[in-house]
């Protein structure tokens, strides 16, 4: 059972995460006329300084996060931040779109000049995430547990983290029952995509310095 | 590119609420 201060935390975290969006004229020019690969680049990495500039709004909202040691803060932000862009990503890739936009955004992506050996595992993580069918308040819930991974690179007081994050992975643990009765693995399966996660932020650097090279 | 700036610059403008120095 979810108590009342579960539920007000969980409408907390999905009411932000809804709040904070990348707006809809950057998102639109995604789907704009063809594009060279230079314009691509150029739009892609403007979406990424969108999406990191979003990331923190949300991550403000976070109860307790902004009593965090600050420096705490950005080693946090700065740790997750291509783990919560990769999970919004995903977002995109698993909800149906109208008129064949999710084809628009990928061949978009497969054609800015990134190595194909980085793309395929980001669209199977895409992939396996859609298989999910995860639901609104998972994915915030979900980004907000990334965010709060107490063992990132540089953060001093872990347990202070860990405080912020253990609520928030029970009442996720519970919504997953509730939502998913018949599925007694989910939450497990949703813990493995973070770890997912982890590999894909582990290949981000080499995978922007071959994009840059490229 | 261009005006390259880092990740760690953007987190901390944003968690100041200055976005579009």
């Amino acid at each position: 059972e979810i108590t009342k201060e579960q539920q007000a935390l969980m409408k907390v975290i999905v009411d932000a995460y809804n709040k904070h969006q990348i707006p809809q004229d950057v998102t639109k020019k995604l789907l704009q006329e063809q594009y060279s690969v230079e314009e691509n680049f150029l739009l892609l990495t403007e979406m990424a300084t969108n999406q990191v500039q979003v990331l923190v709004e949300f991550t403000k909202t976070i109860p307790g996060f902004l009593s965090l040691d600050h420096e705490d803060q950005i080693a946090l932000l700065k740790g997750s931040a291509v783990e919560a862009m990769f999970l919004r990503s995903a977002q995109v890739f698993s909800t149906k779109m109208p008129n064949g936009h999710t084809e628009v955004l990928e061949e978009r992506i497969r054609k800015s000049g990134m190595s194909e050996e980085f793309m395929t595992p980001m669209f199977n993580f895409y992939k396996s995430i859609g298989s999910l069918h995860m639901v609104q308040e998972e994915q915030a819930l979900l980004t907000a547990i990334t965010i709060l991974t107490p063992d990132r690179p540089y953060v001093k007081d872990q347990q202070a983290v860990e405080r912020l994050q253990e609520p928030m992975l029970d009442v996720l643990r519970k919504l997953c029952v509730l939502q998913h009765p018949k599925k007694p693995q989910y939450f497990a399966q949703l813990l493995g995509r973070l770890t997912e996660l982890r590999t894909l932020n582990h290949y981000h650097a080499e995978m922007l310095t071959s994009w840059r090279m490229n | 590119p261009g005006n390259s700036i880092g990740l760690e610059a953007i987190i901390r403008k944003a968690l100041m609420g200055k976005y579009h120095d």
